[in-house]
């Protein structure tokens, strides 16, 4: 699954997804990256979130709302995507999952639930500070 | 040397990262680079959980799923399920555009896509057929099924509901990206 979210100049936000979903699902499944505010979510007074891993899982707790929800707040993203995480981990400890948050600034951050499989995130980052494509990773939590 | 404009995409997708930003910085809105960011993904198929070829189906098929979003009008256009059509970002932005509905789900939203001028076309690849085959080499494992007849932790379907509904745990006990996610 790719979720990309842009924040541009003008303070205009957006967020999207694109997935081929779950190997081996029953015909007709969806998951959630399609479904706002789970795969992706975007708000210009807020901030944007996507989201990426066990769908099945991850459309119960709309991980993107909630996390543009702490960051207008006031909440840094590192801390809103690790929120996040950190609620769906006290009903299914063992989920596959990683989100990532931007505000309004242009501040960014990720986080993932460890799993023995899956211990850091890599996502893909660029502005004018980059002033390139650049790959960063976070350890799960 | 402002931290904005930002584009911030989830795994090393490098090529979806540099798309968005070149749109960005020939004019294109927020909009326009999310759609042409995730669009590469289904063009080069990425990790292989992006577009054609990847992830097939108990039936062998690949669907897919997508969703745009418009932060300055809360806008949303989403595909899911989207059968034998490849740019499934570009027919959920066509939802944004020119419907006043969020989500359209399966043959339907095919049906859409073939009148806003998407061309249909197999999405199933060597690889993903491949893919299922070996899967259905190994009785169906992992599976999505539970309380259901036969096993549905040994042996493939069709299943019935098991008569008396004893909670099974899920069929696959390890999770992680070894067996696929969304």
């Amino acid at each position: 699954t790719i979720g990309m979210v842009v924040i541009h100049k003008a303070g205009h936000t957006a967020a999207g997804t694109s997935t081929n979903g779950l190997k081996f699902k029953i015909h007709g499944r969806i998951g959630d990256s399609p479904i706002p505010g789970a795969g992706a979510y975007a708000d210009d007074t807020a901030g944007a979130a996507a989201a990426t891993g066990d769908g099945d899982i991850l459309m119960r707790f709309l991980p993107s709302y909630q996390a543009v929800e702490y960051m207008r707040t006031g909440e840094d993203p590192t801390i809103a995507c690790r929120k996040v995480i950190s609620r769906i981990q006290k009903y299914f400890p063992n989920f596959f999952g990683a989100v990532i948050c931007a505000n309004l600034t242009g501040s960014y951050g990720a986080a993932c639930n460890k799993l023995p499989t899956f211990t850091h995130f890599s996502f893909m980052i660029y502005n004018y500070l980059k002033n390139q494509p650049t790959e960063e990773k976070v350890s799960c939590i | 040397r402002s931290p904005l404009p930002l584009v911030l995409n989830t795994w090393p997708f490098r090529d979806a990262t540099e798309a968005a930003w070149k749109t960005l910085a020939s004019g294109g809105s927020a909009v326009d680079a999310v759609e042409n960011g995730c669009a590469v993904c289904e063009r080069e198929q990425c990790d292989g959980t992006v577009g054609f070829g990847g992830s097939p189906d108990e039936l062998g098929e690949t669907t897919l799923d997508a969703m745009i979003m418009d932060g300055t009008t809360m806008d949303v256009g989403a595909v899911g399920n989207l059968r034998r059509i490849k740019n499934a970002i570009g027919v959920a932005r066509k939802v944004l555009e020119h419907t006043t509905h969020t989500l359209l789900a399966g043959e339907s939203a095919t049906m859409f896509a073939e009148s806003m001028g998407f061309t249909k076309e197999d999405l199933s690849t060597n690889t993903s057929q491949a893919l299922h085959s070996d899967w259905l080499a190994r009785n169906c494992q992992p599976n999505c099924w539970r309380n259901v007849i036969p096993d549905a932790s040994k042996y493939c379907g069709p299943y019935k509901p098991r008569g008396i509904l004893k909670r099974d745990a899920p069929t696959y006990k390890e999770t992680g990206d070894n067996y696929g996610h969304d």
